[in-house]
């Protein structure tokens, strides 16, 4: 399984579609201070299911819409959509699994929108879902929120600053 | 359950000791338990040290030492348990110029089976990229991709089309 | 006590304000009190907004950002209440080239009465050194002072001299 | 007052007596990483007074005196000495004031010194003292440990990291 693609539109600094497209190996992304690179890494952080928004440096949910700037105003909402290649043919369980042949695709992707009324909604391949369905794709083909599979300065600082008893933790999830 | 955990813990230490050398170019690493005689209870610590240099607790090591160290944990962590792509937010921030070149060399294998997508100030771990995103804010607040360069082994379908502007 | 504070604190926001501006060409940055009515028992909160961005929470600031308003309020503090010298251990690790070209204008400024010792791998902020130390560990574990660079006013002396190697 | 040398022996990575000359302006120093740049501030700290062991990165005092490495035995006791011109001929109450002409000095050096046994030794220009007596000479000059005048990056974060409540302890110190 492999990342296909990255759009986000109405994520923090983003209130233009802004599309990513992903090659096998190494892509690079690069800007000055400030431009938007760690946001990015926060939309796929939650696209993957985040649950816990102080990870992605907010307070409140509210706070991952873009609020606005000197020139534009602020959106209701936020969407961000994850593309991965299935070559399995994977179909996930809530839309019918692996029977319902004409629900086998080759491409997954995964949609997560928040408005700032504070709803949420979640799609696989644009069928609505819920949360549990999309943990569940990440479950099967193993591209879950772990502890490492996105890294930043913060988790390289908690992993040497952390109890004994902490670290075990990260070392359950690899178990 | 406690099996599982030995079998994992073995397997990351053994890890750990490979990629750690391998970035640090030698000397010695290890994880102990420590705190409880219980493998399910027990903590876990970090035990390093640099080539050349006496064994001694971790916070006496230096910024970028730490750093290498940490990410020689997180990359034997990723091989036990591999998943298909991986981001890393400038982690390469307080390496050196030669713990970077060591890095990027460690990168470009784990390359081969993982995708990674690495954001970074540094023009060495940047040109070991397939593809090169440049992100800018020209419009205060908002931010906009601006160029993509084929920089890996699009390379040189690229210079043949001159689509590297 | 209170009216020292107040004064205190009135001066560390206006050259807040002042360091923030310069740093970032443009913006806003003000310190508030919070939590109690009584000057002497509130806590001090950090507002600002980098130029053409919007007022939000500084966790929501960039790394860089954040660095940088940090630099600022130090700065503020350290020009309310100098010490004659200042020692800084790599604190332009997460600043673009951009921002450590603002960063080390406004150390030659503040150099002019204060004695900096500064610690860095970037190239710019070494630059403005009048004299430079290399450290290295040619044997393992022993620090060794092996050279030594007049940088600064001195360069052009040193350069008829030829004692630059 | 202005800051002339440091001598560093013994102490953490420095087992061979190391000397660094000051000048007004700006002193830069360079170097891979574990080469012991941060371990001169470390020196420079400890010399200016700091107790708290942990500031320094060490769990216990002992831990700042060289250890030994692959080609060197441990050292048995560590010293650093700061040097300072005394333009003002300021002298130290300690060493008879001022009142003193023979004891006005053109230059101040505050020594620090550690054995493995724990005992711990300070001198002014040589002169045996307590470490009361340099923290004075610091008071009354303006150089004292104070929360920035020795900026590393976990300065840099704590200060943006603390609560409000921690944030007043620094500027108090301003006051
Ligand atoms: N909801 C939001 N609406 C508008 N702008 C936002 C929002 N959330 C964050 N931002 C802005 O995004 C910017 C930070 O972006 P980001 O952290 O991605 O920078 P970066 O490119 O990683 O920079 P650095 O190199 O310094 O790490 C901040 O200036 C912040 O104001
Ligand atoms: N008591 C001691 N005896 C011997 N070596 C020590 C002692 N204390 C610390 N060290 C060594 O000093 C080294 C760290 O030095 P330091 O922190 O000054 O590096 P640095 O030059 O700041 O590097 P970086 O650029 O990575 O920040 C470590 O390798 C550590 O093992
Ligand atoms: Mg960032
Ligand atoms: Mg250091």
């Amino acid at each position: 399984m492999e990342l296909k693609s990255l759009k986000i539109f109405g994520f923090k600094s983003f209130p233009d579609e802004t599309k990513f497209e992903f090659e096998p190996g190494v892509t690079a992304i690069v800007g000055p201070n400030g431009c938007g690179k760690s946001n990015i890494v926060d939309a796929i952080r939650w696209t993957l299911g985040e649950q816990n928004v102080h990870s992605l440096r907010a307070g409140l949910t509210e706070q991952l819409i873009f609020n606005g700037s000197q020139t534009r105003q602020p959106l209701g909402m936020a969407e961000v959509s994850l593309t991965f290649s299935n070559p399995s043919h994977y179909a996930p369980p809530s839309l019918g699994g692996s029977d319902k042949v004409n629900l086998t695709f080759s491409e997954i992707t995964i949609t997560r929108k928040i408005f700032r009324s504070g709803e949420s909604e979640y799609f696989i391949n644009k069928a609505p879902c819920r949360l549990k369905d999309i943990t569940e794709v990440f479950m099967d083909t193993g591209l879950g929120v772990n502890a490492y599979s996105v890294i930043s300065q913060d988790q390289i600082d908690m992993i040497l600053n952390a109890k004994p008893e902490e670290r075990r933790y990260i070392f359950e999830e690899a178990a | 359950a406690r099996s599982l955990f030995r079998t994992t813990l073995d397997n990351v230490r053994k890890e750990f000791r490979d990629v750690f050398i391998n970035l640090f170019q030698g000397g010695e690493a290890d994880l102990k338990l420590v705190g409880s005689q219980d493998i399910l209870e027990a903590g876990i610590d970090i035990v390093v040290s640099p080539p050349g240099k006496k064994l001694s607790s971790i916070s006496l090591l230096s910024g970028g030492e730490r750093a290498l160290t940490s990410i020689a944990l997180l990359f034997a962590l990723f091989k036990v348990k591999p998943s298909p792509f991986c981001v890393l937010d400038e982690i390469d921030a307080p390496l050196d110029e030669n713990n970077i070149e060591r890095f990027t060399n460690f990168l470009k294998d784990l390359a081969k089976d993982t995708q990674f997508i690495i954001i970074s100030h540094n023009k060495k771990t940047l040109s070991i990229s397939e593809i090169l995103y440049g992100v800018t804010m020209e419009e205060p607040g908002v931010s906009k991709m601006i160029s993509v360069k084929f920089v890996g082994r699009h390379k040189d379908d690229a210079d043949k089309n001159k689509t590297e502007t």
